[in-house]
């Protein structure tokens, strides 16, 4: 199960 | 990560420490919404979910840990151990208005349908507008001692520092992350009546007073 976006930031 | 990324977390670690600092030193919270700050935990919390099951990096996992234990240090500090400087008469923003509507939005916007995704989404709303009650304070007692207004100012410089590297990532990473972008906006929009004072009075060496 992968983000749909890359919540990578703070 | 990047530069701008870089200095607007490391603005946000500055923010937390100016007004841990301000609030021992002075022994007093006074000046402080106790609001905006319950507010803040309700952000990282509901964001940082992802603690417990993604892994980013070393860096990414600290700065987390430390944005949700340090907020809710300072409602510690607030309500017990210098409970009796905290004044809730001059902090009256309903924050009901806040809550609902941001619950609401992240009802609608969000990446995927699922507890965390949507739990995401209401944070990065609620962050955007989490400063409100602070400011509705100021502006009702009109004045502020200059060390929260420092931390003022880094708090609304870390969300602006995010807006280059948002276009950054676009050209280098072609990633948009509508959400975070829009709220983000809104987010600085929302200080610069505040920077205005800020940069005209308080840098110049004045006391933060607005006008009358």
């Amino acid at each position: 199960e992968g983000n749909p976006v890359k919540h990578d930031e703070l | 990560m990047n530069l701008f990324r870089l200095f607007g977390d490391m603005s946000h670690l500055a923010s937390i420490l100016i007004l841990v600092h301000k609030i021992q030193t002075t022994r007093s919270c006074r000046g402080i919404s106790f609001k905006t700050q319950a507010l803040y935990v309700t952000v990282f919390v509901s964001r940082y979910l992802d603690l417990f099951y993604d892994w980013v990096s070393l860096y990414n996992f600290f700065m987390k840990v430390f944005f949700i234990s340090s907020s809710c240090y300072i409602l510690y500090l607030m309500k017990m151990k210098f409970r009796p400087t905290n004044d809730p008469s001059i902090d009256t923003f309903r924050i009901e208005y806040l809550l609902g509507p941001c619950a609401i939005l992240a009802l609608i916007f969000h990446y995927k349908f699922t507890v965390t995704e949507v739990l995401w989404s209401f944070s990065i709303f609620l962050e955007s507008v989490a400063i409100l009650p602070q400011l509705f304070m100021l502006q009702r007692t009109g004045e502020a001692e200059t060390i929260t207004t420092h931390y003022l100012a880094a708090l609304g410089a870390y969300r602006a520092f995010y807006i280059p590297n948002w276009i950054y990532r676009y050209w280098t990473e072609d990633i948009v992350d509508p959400i975070a972008v829009t709220s983000g906006i809104v987010q600085t929009a929302l200080y610069l009546d505040f920077f205005y004072v800020y940069f005209t009075k308080v840098l110049q060496g004045q006391k933060f007073e607005l006008p009358a």
